[in-house]
């Protein structure tokens, strides 16, 4: 989505957050 | 898993000391455990601390987490 680049909204922000902890999840045993 | 189990889970990753809250403290601590600025750590306890006490309850943090999985029309 390019309206998430350049100045986040609060929504982008938690999906940032809570995809890096997913991601985290995955990838750390 | 369920969504509640999942965020239960973040929630935990974030409450490390297992106090039941999280702090702007925890939240800063994560810096190092995920791609995210310090600003943007800041912006993430800000907006899930919906009453602004300081501290992230389980409930807030589900309730983010919802937001983020169903959009903002659930709660």
């Amino acid at each position: 989505d390019p309206n998430m680049k350049g100045g986040q909204t609060s929504e982008g922000v938690l999906a940032n957050f809570f995809n890096s902890l997913l991601t985290k999840k995955a990838g750390s045993p | 898993s369920t969504v509640l189990e999942k965020s239960q889970e973040f929630f935990q990753i974030c409450d490390i000391e297992d106090k039941g809250f999280v702090t702007r403290r925890d939240m800063q601590r994560l810096l190092e455990e995920l791609p995210l600025s310090s600003e943007e750590l800041e912006n993430v306890f800000d907006t899930l601390d919906t009453d602004g006490n300081g501290y992230l309850t389980p409930e807030e943090f589900s309730s983010g987490f919802s937001e983020f999985i169903f959009g903002p029309s659930a709660s």
